[in-house]
């Protein structure tokens, strides 16, 4: 569970880069979605 | 400098990020596919929908995926473009009525001497 | 912002069938960095997506719309 937090928290800044980028912030499950995709791929 | 988050981010993604108990989605997963006609070496049973976990789906939107969605900096794989192809040709049999333009193109090759 | 070499090693050292096998520097950098374009990718799609349809956020169905041509 701490590893999948450390990835979980990796994708969550940079997550919050695009999003203030974009003006378009991310919902915390879209945050999550993406990090376990990450984790899967 | 180790892999794991120290304690200032620890407590950044617990509040930021962290999925919690009182959210109607506790956790996220990505279901492995499962190919009936691909033997799969760990042949892994289906995950059976669990309340609190939302699965991803990749099938949801199959009906949108028959154009290719923009890019940012990583383009489409030729596999990606064999997939939108298959699916826009799905789409059009789905809405076609009468002979099927799609047997109608295969039956030229067909020379029934070919099939043993 | 990007993936702590140390954490990549432990993420590739989970899928060694070798204890003993070893990761360059220059591998997990790059690995590294691999992961970080994708995640990168990830929210820029799902980023337009919510644009496209003016969504207040990107939710999980803009993800969902963009995932199987993302892992494709």
């Amino acid at each position: 569970q701490r590893l999948k937090a450390a990835v979980h928290y990796t994708v969550g800044c940079l997550c919050q880069e695009v999003a203030a980028d974009k003006e378009m912030p991310f919902s915390r499950q879209t945050i999550a979605a993406i990090a376990e995709v990450t984790f899967r791929q | 400098k180790d892999w794991f988050l120290s304690e200032e981010e620890f407590k950044l993604w617990d509040r930021l990020y962290r999925l919690r108990d009182s959210d109607k989605i506790k956790e996220i997963r990505l279901p492995q596919v499962q190919f009936l006609s691909l033997q799969d070496e760990e042949n892994r049973p289906a995950e059976e929908p669990t309340a609190g976990v939302h699965h991803l789906s990749l099938s949801e939107w199959g009906v949108w995926q028959d154009h290719p969605f923009p890019t940012f900096r990583v383009d489409h794989s030729d596999r990606c473009h064999h997939f939108v192809n298959i699916m826009q040709m799905i789409e059009k049999l789905r809405h076609e009525e009468g002979e099927c333009s799609y047997e109608l193109d295969i039956k030229s090759h067909l020379h029934m001497e070919d099939v043993s | 912002t990007g993936f702590r070499k140390e954490l990549v090693s432990k993420l590739l050292h989970l899928h060694f069938r070798d204890d003993k096998t070893r990761v360059g520097a220059d591998a997990l950098q790059l690995t590294a960095e691999l992961l970080r374009i994708f995640v990168v990718e990830a929210a820029v799609r799902g980023a337009r997506q919510a644009q496209a349809e003016d969504a207040a956020q990107v939710d999980m169905e803009q993800l969902e719309k963009v995932l199987p041509q993302l892992v494709c």
